[in-house]
């Protein structure tokens, strides 16, 4: 319904700004409906401003920055909506240590909310993890799956 | 809810049959290129039966089932069961294809329409919500995507 | 042939005059997200001139030319001067580019016309050649392109 | 002409396979021109198949074999045609650390007939490079570069 969509707009709309801010540090973002008459039938346009920066089109943002708006985007969306279970494959690929630290503080504050598989290939994110899983193809185009125990094996995968 | 178990046999790289057990939290993936993890990703597609099947890397059932190696042959059926768990309750999804383009889903063992299967996870809340499943390669081109895509987002999760 | 210097100036987050020495072998240029990296690539295709400018994101001469931050107002110019080794010789290539939309191109400090420059560059087989500058996230959408973008890079090789 | 084109494309096509089978550790790979009728019209396509696995469309590679293949036709390019310097923005992010290191090595190989400039977020480059820069913005939208000494420094950034 119209009032629906209108109220989950603007909720998430505010949830919006203060993720963004949180995983920038800083910055402002907000959504945008692109026909304000016809709220059912619009579109969605994302406006994003980095801490400092002036705004510009989101064409002109860098790598880094368009996935970690993108991510923010997805988390405002599920604090309005917890997501039961979120699979996320390589999203950090793009990320510094900085933005990428900030997104996995983020994901650790909400994992009791949310379950999360995350793929990645990067250590810092591996290091958050409650359980960790590694596939192998030691015969070619079969999958072997293996656990890696945390503790004492996390940090060999560490060094 | 949250995902207990996924089993895989069959389903593309999957040839052994594959038992993966979840847990609440955070459970990372990783491994070389090329040994199957997007491929779980997919599986979990699949047996859900979304929308997304089009965007499936391949979703022929040639793609699907696992085609075979110098020592191994091709096998004839792929299967993916979800176990979903929910309060008490535990959900078992499951999805076959076989090569002659066959295909069941079953629910706790019962066969069912995917449509079932669709309505029993609305009312649950989960859907063909695609907010929560990020395929690789799509982050980055999120920002790119038309304002109605965008839309239909946030209309799941409303 | 090689990139002896890039001297940037008012282009993108260039506020200040910034000049870079190249050497032979291999340069990385690492850095946060979103401190100029790529903006570094994004001038070098600019002062080019190549086809490849409407892939720039951005190439309005707002998108060009620094817009400002709080402590310091937008600049009237972007200029951009790439030198090139190439054996005893040394060829700057200039362009500049202001907010009113006219644009300048300099060789070795003679306004000449961009085609000159291609021409010049042509004849010691660089030109407008895109299979050696690959831009971030292009290499995982390569093998998608159409056949017809992958003859063309064959071709400015052959 | 025609005579140049087709010479051109058998000789890339020779080094496409080779260069693949380096960076893959064996398998094969092949260009095909989409119309043999019309090779000046023609378009091309690839086809590659990763040691031991069965030959399947493209859209079927993993994010990083596709990443690797296309580095491989980049690379066999420069075999024919050595290119005078060759600017690559984080090619890196998808490859696990073997296969960077094979695409490391193919680098460091041709340096002396090629001047690369790499940006990359990954440590395993940045220590085959001669020369790093780094960029920084200590006042938003305004870039800041300084080089990064090699031999002392070069240990610190690898912690
Ligand atoms: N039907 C099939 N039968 C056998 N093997 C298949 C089938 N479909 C895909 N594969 C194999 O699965 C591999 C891709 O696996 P996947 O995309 O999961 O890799 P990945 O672990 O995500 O790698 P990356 O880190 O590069 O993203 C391909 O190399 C392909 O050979
Ligand atoms: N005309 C301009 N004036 C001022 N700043 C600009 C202009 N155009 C782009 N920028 C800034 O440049 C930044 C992008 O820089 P760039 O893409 O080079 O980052 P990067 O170092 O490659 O980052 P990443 O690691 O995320 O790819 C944007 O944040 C934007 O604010
Ligand atoms: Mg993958
Ligand atoms: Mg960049």
């Amino acid at each position: 319904s119209k009032a629906q969509f209108l109220k989950a707009f603007q909720e998430v709309n505010k949830n919006f700004n203060e993720v963004f801010s949180l995983l920038f540090n800083g910055g402002h973002a907000e959504l945008n409906l692109t026909d304000l008459n016809q709220p059912l039938e619009s579109g969605i346009e994302i406006t994003a401003q980095p801490p400092g920066k002036k705004l510009q089109r989101m064409s002109l943002l860098s790598g880094g920055e368009k996935s970690l708006t993108s991510l923010a985007f997805f988390f405002a969306l599920f604090r309005y909506k917890p997501a039961p279970f979120c699979i996320l494959d390589e999203v950090d690929a793009a990320l510094d240590d900085i933005n990428l630290g900030r997104f996995l503080s983020l994901m650790k504050k909400i994992k009791n909310q949310t379950q999360f598989i995350i793929i990645t290939h990067n250590f810092k994110t591996m290091e958050v993890a409650d359980y960790i899983y590694g596939t192998t193809m030691p015969e070619p185009s079969i999958t072997s799956i293996y656990s890696v125990k945390l503790g004492k094996d996390k940090e060999r995968i560490q060094e | 809810m949250f995902i207990k178990k996924l089993e895989i046999h069959g389903f593309k790289s999957f040839q052994k049959r594959t038992k993966i057990v979840f847990h609440p939290g955070i459970t990372a993936i990783i491994g070389p290129n090329g040994t199957g993890k997007s491929n779980i990703v997919d599986s979990i597609l699949w047996v859900l039966g979304g929308k997304r099947l089009k965007s499936l890397r391949g979703e022929r059932s040639d793609d699907i089932i696992f085609n075979g190696n110098t020592n191994h042959p091709p096998m004839s059926m792929a299967d993916v069961t979800l176990s979903l768990g929910h309060e008490d309750e535990e959900l078992n999804i499951n999805h076959r294809v076989f090569r002659s383009g066959e295909s069941e889903y079953r629910l706790n063992s019962k066969t069912v329409r995917l449509k079932d299967i669709q309505d029993t996870l609305w009312k649950k809340s989960v859907g063909e919500k695609d907010y929560f499943i990020i395929e690789q390669g799509s982050i980055g081109l999120f920002l790119s995507s038309k304002p109605i895509e965008k839309r239909v987002l946030l209309e799941e999760a409303a």
